[in-house]
Protein backbone atom coordinates (compact mmCIF):
# COMPACT_ATOMS: atom_id res chain seq x y z
CA UNK A 1 0.00 0.00 0.00
CA UNK A 2 2.73 2.13 1.05
CA UNK A 3 4.34 2.23 -2.33
CA UNK A 4 1.20 2.36 -4.22
CA UNK A 5 0.99 5.83 -2.17
CA UNK A 6 4.66 6.54 -3.21
CA UNK A 7 3.88 6.06 -6.74
CA UNK A 8 0.38 8.20 -6.37
CA UNK A 9 2.21 11.13 -5.29
CA UNK A 10 4.59 11.26 -7.86
CA UNK A 11 2.22 11.06 -10.49
CA UNK A 12 0.02 13.80 -8.83
CA UNK A 13 3.01 16.10 -8.30
CA UNK A 14 3.95 15.75 -12.09
CA UNK A 15 0.32 16.24 -13.20
CA UNK A 16 0.92 19.52 -10.92
CA UNK A 17 4.13 20.58 -12.09
CA UNK A 18 2.51 20.07 -15.97
CA UNK A 19 -0.39 22.24 -14.75
CA UNK A 20 1.31 25.43 -13.50
CA UNK A 21 4.88 25.45 -15.52
CA UNK A 22 4.03 26.67 -18.43
CA UNK A 23 7.82 26.06 -19.97
CA UNK A 24 8.60 22.09 -19.53
CA UNK A 25 12.10 20.66 -19.63
CA UNK A 26 10.20 18.84 -22.41
CA UNK A 27 9.11 21.89 -24.54
CA UNK A 28 12.38 23.68 -23.61
CA UNK A 29 14.71 21.45 -24.82
CA UNK A 30 12.89 21.72 -28.03
CA UNK A 31 12.88 25.32 -28.40
CA UNK A 32 16.91 24.79 -27.68
CA UNK A 33 17.34 22.10 -30.24
CA UNK A 34 15.87 24.64 -32.86
CA UNK A 35 13.13 22.15 -33.83
CA UNK A 36 10.26 24.38 -33.66
CA UNK A 37 8.18 26.41 -37.05
CA UNK A 38 9.71 29.47 -35.39
CA UNK A 39 13.27 29.22 -33.83
CA UNK A 40 13.69 31.75 -30.87
CA UNK A 41 15.25 35.02 -32.03
CA UNK A 42 19.02 35.50 -30.51
CA UNK A 43 20.15 38.18 -28.79
CA UNK A 44 23.77 38.29 -28.36
CA UNK A 45 24.38 42.06 -28.33
CA UNK A 46 22.65 45.41 -28.42
CA UNK A 47 21.50 45.59 -32.07
CA UNK A 48 19.56 42.14 -31.31
CA UNK A 49 18.10 43.23 -28.08
CA UNK A 50 16.79 46.41 -29.98
CA UNK A 51 15.39 44.21 -32.95
CA UNK A 52 13.32 42.02 -30.05
CA UNK A 53 11.79 45.01 -28.89
CA UNK A 54 9.96 45.09 -32.28
CA UNK A 55 9.79 41.17 -33.04
CA UNK A 56 8.91 40.02 -29.32
CA UNK A 57 6.40 42.91 -28.79
CA UNK A 58 4.92 41.65 -32.53
CA UNK A 59 4.49 38.30 -30.73
CA UNK A 60 3.60 39.38 -27.21
CA UNK A 61 0.40 41.49 -28.62
CA UNK A 62 -2.73 41.18 -26.70
CA UNK A 63 0.03 40.82 -22.95
CA UNK A 64 0.41 44.60 -21.98
CA UNK A 65 1.42 43.18 -18.99
CA UNK A 66 5.00 41.33 -20.27
CA UNK A 67 7.72 42.19 -18.43
CA UNK A 68 10.15 42.04 -21.47
CA UNK A 69 8.62 44.62 -23.33
CA UNK A 70 8.04 47.08 -20.89
CA UNK A 71 11.65 46.38 -19.82
CA UNK A 72 13.24 46.85 -23.35
CA UNK A 73 11.39 50.40 -23.02
CA UNK A 74 13.54 51.35 -20.70
CA UNK A 75 16.87 53.21 -21.58
CA UNK A 76 20.09 51.12 -19.95
CA UNK A 77 20.81 47.85 -21.03
CA UNK A 78 21.32 46.34 -18.27
CA UNK A 79 18.39 47.80 -16.45
CA UNK A 80 16.22 46.20 -18.92
CA UNK A 81 17.44 43.25 -18.90
CA UNK A 82 17.64 43.08 -14.61
CA UNK A 83 14.05 43.93 -14.91
CA UNK A 84 13.71 41.03 -17.61
CA UNK A 85 15.06 38.71 -14.84
CA UNK A 86 13.08 39.61 -11.95
CA UNK A 87 9.83 39.23 -14.00
CA UNK A 88 10.56 36.15 -14.91
CA UNK A 89 11.57 35.51 -10.82
CA UNK A 90 8.43 36.87 -9.88
CA UNK A 91 5.91 34.65 -12.74
CA UNK A 92 7.87 31.66 -11.52
CA UNK A 93 7.22 32.70 -8.02
CA UNK A 94 3.23 32.82 -8.41
CA UNK A 95 3.89 29.73 -10.20
CA UNK A 96 5.96 28.17 -8.11
CA UNK A 97 3.00 29.13 -4.95
CA UNK A 98 0.50 27.30 -7.44
CA UNK A 99 2.51 24.49 -7.31
CA UNK A 100 3.14 24.18 -3.84
CA UNK A 101 -0.84 24.94 -2.91
CA UNK A 102 -1.05 21.36 -5.43
CA UNK A 103 1.76 19.55 -2.72
CA UNK A 104 -0.66 17.27 -0.33
CA UNK A 105 -0.36 18.37 2.69
CA UNK A 106 0.82 21.96 1.80
CA UNK A 107 -2.36 23.68 2.16
CA UNK A 108 -3.07 22.23 5.89
CA UNK A 109 0.16 23.65 7.19
CA UNK A 110 -0.31 27.06 9.31
CA UNK A 111 -0.05 30.05 6.94
CA UNK A 112 2.95 31.34 8.73
CA UNK A 113 4.97 28.00 7.91
CA UNK A 114 3.58 27.96 4.22
CA UNK A 115 4.92 31.72 3.81
CA UNK A 116 8.61 30.65 4.94
CA UNK A 117 8.94 27.62 3.17
CA UNK A 118 7.96 29.77 -0.36
CA UNK A 119 10.24 32.70 1.01
CA UNK A 120 13.48 30.13 1.47
CA UNK A 121 12.31 27.51 -0.71
CA UNK A 122 11.33 29.34 -4.48
CA UNK A 123 14.71 30.79 -5.65
CA UNK A 124 15.94 27.27 -5.10
CA UNK A 125 13.22 26.04 -6.86
CA UNK A 126 13.47 28.84 -9.58
CA UNK A 127 17.22 28.46 -10.56
CA UNK A 128 16.37 24.03 -11.03
CA UNK A 129 13.95 25.32 -13.20
CA UNK A 130 15.92 28.05 -15.03
CA UNK A 131 18.56 25.14 -15.68
CA UNK A 132 15.93 23.11 -18.09
CA UNK A 133 16.34 26.78 -20.32
CA UNK A 134 19.93 26.33 -20.75
CA UNK A 135 22.11 24.99 -22.19
CA UNK A 136 26.36 26.34 -22.19
CA UNK A 137 25.53 28.83 -25.04
CA UNK A 138 22.39 30.72 -23.29
CA UNK A 139 19.09 31.09 -22.05
CA UNK A 140 15.25 30.52 -23.68
CA UNK A 141 13.68 33.85 -22.35
CA UNK A 142 10.10 35.16 -23.27
CA UNK A 143 8.26 31.68 -23.14
CA UNK A 144 10.97 30.53 -25.22
CA UNK A 145 10.60 32.93 -28.06
CA UNK A 146 14.06 34.67 -27.50
CA UNK A 147 17.32 33.17 -26.74
CA UNK A 148 20.46 35.39 -24.51
CA UNK A 149 23.38 34.52 -25.16
CA UNK A 150 25.76 33.40 -21.87
CA UNK A 151 28.64 35.56 -23.67
CA UNK A 152 26.36 38.61 -24.06
CA UNK A 153 25.71 38.06 -20.71
CA UNK A 154 28.79 38.28 -19.57
CA UNK A 155 29.79 41.17 -21.56
CA UNK A 156 27.21 43.55 -19.27
CA UNK A 157 28.91 46.11 -16.90
CA UNK A 158 29.67 44.28 -13.11
CA UNK A 159 27.99 43.86 -10.93
CA UNK A 160 25.34 42.67 -13.66
CA UNK A 161 27.10 40.17 -15.95
CA UNK A 162 27.91 38.40 -12.46
CA UNK A 163 24.20 37.59 -12.46
CA UNK A 164 23.70 34.57 -14.25
CA UNK A 165 26.94 32.93 -15.26
CA UNK A 166 27.04 31.35 -11.54
CA UNK A 167 23.35 29.72 -12.55
CA UNK A 168 24.86 28.34 -15.95
CA UNK A 169 27.83 27.12 -13.67
CA UNK A 170 24.85 25.03 -11.74
CA UNK A 171 22.49 24.49 -14.82
CA UNK A 172 25.64 22.67 -17.03
CA UNK A 173 26.37 20.39 -13.72
CA UNK A 174 22.50 19.90 -13.10
CA UNK A 175 21.83 18.98 -16.68
CA UNK A 176 24.24 16.50 -17.12
CA UNK A 177 21.94 14.56 -14.67
CA UNK A 178 19.39 14.10 -17.53
CA UNK A 179 16.55 14.65 -14.78
CA UNK A 180 12.99 14.62 -17.29
CA UNK A 181 9.87 16.73 -15.91
CA UNK A 182 8.46 13.61 -13.42
CA UNK A 183 11.63 14.04 -11.68
CA UNK A 184 12.01 17.66 -11.52
CA UNK A 185 8.64 17.75 -10.11
CA UNK A 186 9.44 15.64 -7.08
CA UNK A 187 12.76 17.47 -6.86
CA UNK A 188 10.91 20.82 -6.77
CA UNK A 189 8.30 19.95 -4.17
CA UNK A 190 11.27 18.21 -1.63
CA UNK A 191 13.04 22.18 -2.22
CA UNK A 192 9.96 23.68 -0.88
CA UNK A 193 8.74 21.35 1.71
CA UNK A 194 12.09 21.53 3.69
CA UNK A 195 11.73 21.45 7.75
CA UNK A 196 14.83 23.12 8.63
CA UNK A 197 13.90 26.98 7.08
CA UNK A 198 14.80 29.36 9.79
CA UNK A 199 11.67 30.22 12.09
CA UNK A 200 8.99 27.10 11.07
CA UNK A 201 6.64 26.80 14.31
CA UNK A 202 5.37 22.65 13.06
CA UNK A 203 8.41 21.02 11.56
CA UNK A 204 6.87 17.44 12.19
CA UNK A 205 4.63 18.28 10.37
CA UNK A 206 6.89 19.33 7.46
CA UNK A 207 9.28 16.82 7.62
CA UNK A 208 6.53 14.30 7.25
CA UNK A 209 5.56 15.45 4.27
CA UNK A 210 9.09 16.08 3.02
CA UNK A 211 9.51 12.46 4.36
CA UNK A 212 7.45 11.21 1.86
CA UNK A 213 8.33 13.11 -0.74
CA UNK A 214 12.06 11.89 -0.47
CA UNK A 215 11.05 8.62 -0.52
CA UNK A 216 8.56 9.00 -3.33
CA UNK A 217 11.60 10.75 -5.71
CA UNK A 218 14.11 7.66 -4.28
CA UNK A 219 11.63 5.19 -5.64
CA UNK A 220 11.28 7.30 -8.68
CA UNK A 221 14.05 7.42 -9.99
CA UNK A 222 15.00 4.30 -9.53
CA UNK A 223 12.31 3.31 -12.20
CA UNK A 224 12.70 6.04 -14.46
CA UNK A 225 16.80 5.90 -14.60
CA UNK A 226 17.62 2.15 -13.35
CA UNK A 227 21.13 2.45 -14.97
CA UNK A 228 22.47 5.65 -12.51
CA UNK A 229 23.03 4.25 -9.38
CA UNK A 230 23.90 6.86 -7.53
CA UNK A 231 21.40 9.08 -9.49
CA UNK A 232 19.48 9.89 -5.67
CA UNK A 233 22.13 10.99 -3.37
CA UNK A 234 24.20 13.25 -6.42
CA UNK A 235 20.33 15.18 -5.96
CA UNK A 236 20.27 15.29 -2.57
CA UNK A 237 24.32 17.11 -2.88
CA UNK A 238 22.61 19.61 -5.24
CA UNK A 239 20.39 20.40 -2.61
CA UNK A 240 23.13 21.71 -0.52
CA UNK A 241 24.46 23.52 -4.04
CA UNK A 242 21.22 24.79 -4.76
CA UNK A 243 21.21 26.37 -1.00
CA UNK A 244 24.35 28.51 -1.68
CA UNK A 245 23.41 29.42 -4.46
CA UNK A 246 20.93 31.13 -3.66
CA UNK A 247 22.97 32.74 -0.57
CA UNK A 248 25.50 34.32 -3.35
CA UNK A 249 22.28 35.47 -5.38
CA UNK A 250 20.45 37.47 -2.69
CA UNK A 251 23.62 38.77 -1.88
CA UNK A 252 24.66 40.05 -5.10
CA UNK A 253 20.96 41.39 -5.31
CA UNK A 254 20.89 43.29 -2.26
CA UNK A 255 24.40 45.06 -3.86
CA UNK A 256 22.52 46.00 -7.37
CA UNK A 257 20.33 47.34 -4.97
CA UNK A 258 22.49 49.21 -3.18
CA UNK A 259 24.74 50.58 -5.30
CA UNK A 260 22.83 50.56 -8.91
CA UNK A 261 19.98 52.74 -10.12
CA UNK A 262 17.51 50.01 -9.98
CA UNK A 263 14.43 48.99 -8.41
CA UNK A 264 13.42 45.61 -7.07
CA UNK A 265 9.79 43.97 -7.12
CA UNK A 266 7.92 44.52 -3.94
CA UNK A 267 7.44 40.20 -4.02
CA UNK A 268 11.46 40.00 -4.19
CA UNK A 269 11.79 42.84 -1.81
CA UNK A 270 9.68 40.87 0.52
CA UNK A 271 11.39 37.17 0.00
CA UNK A 272 15.17 39.13 -0.06
CA UNK A 273 14.32 41.01 3.16
CA UNK A 274 16.11 39.10 6.50
CA UNK A 275 16.56 36.26 4.61
CA UNK A 276 20.18 35.20 5.19
CA UNK B 1 5.06 37.62 8.77
CA UNK B 2 1.68 38.30 7.47
CA UNK B 3 2.56 41.91 7.42
CA UNK B 4 5.94 41.33 5.87
CA UNK B 5 4.94 39.28 3.25
CA UNK B 6 1.97 40.77 1.99
CA UNK B 7 1.99 39.84 -1.37
CA UNK B 8 3.23 35.72 -0.56
CA UNK B 9 0.48 35.84 1.64
CA UNK B 10 -2.29 37.18 -0.78
CA UNK B 11 -0.90 34.71 -3.75
CA UNK B 12 -1.59 32.00 -0.44
CA UNK B 13 -4.80 32.96 -0.08
CA UNK B 14 -6.15 33.81 -3.71
CA UNK B 15 -6.42 31.26 -6.45
CA UNK B 16 -3.79 32.76 -9.10
CA UNK B 17 -3.79 36.40 -9.46
CA UNK B 18 -1.94 38.58 -11.31
CA UNK B 19 1.31 40.40 -9.83
CA UNK B 20 2.26 43.77 -11.95
CA UNK B 21 5.69 44.70 -12.44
Amino acid sequence: TQLADLKTLARQLHEAYLRHFHLSKAKARIFLAGKTSTPPFVIHDLDTLQQAQQILATHMQGDEKDGLVSALQERETESRLFRCCQHTSVETVTQLTEFAKAVPGFANLDLNDQVTLLKYGVHEAFFTLLASCMNKDGLLVAHGKGFITREFLKSLRRPFSDLLEPKFQFAMCFNALQLDDSDLALFVAAIICCGDRPGLANVSHIEFIQESIIHALQLHLQANHPDNTFLFPKLLQKLADLRQLVTEHAQLVQDIKKTQDTSLHPLLQEIYKDMY
Amino acid sequence: LKEKHKILHRLLQNSTSPVDL
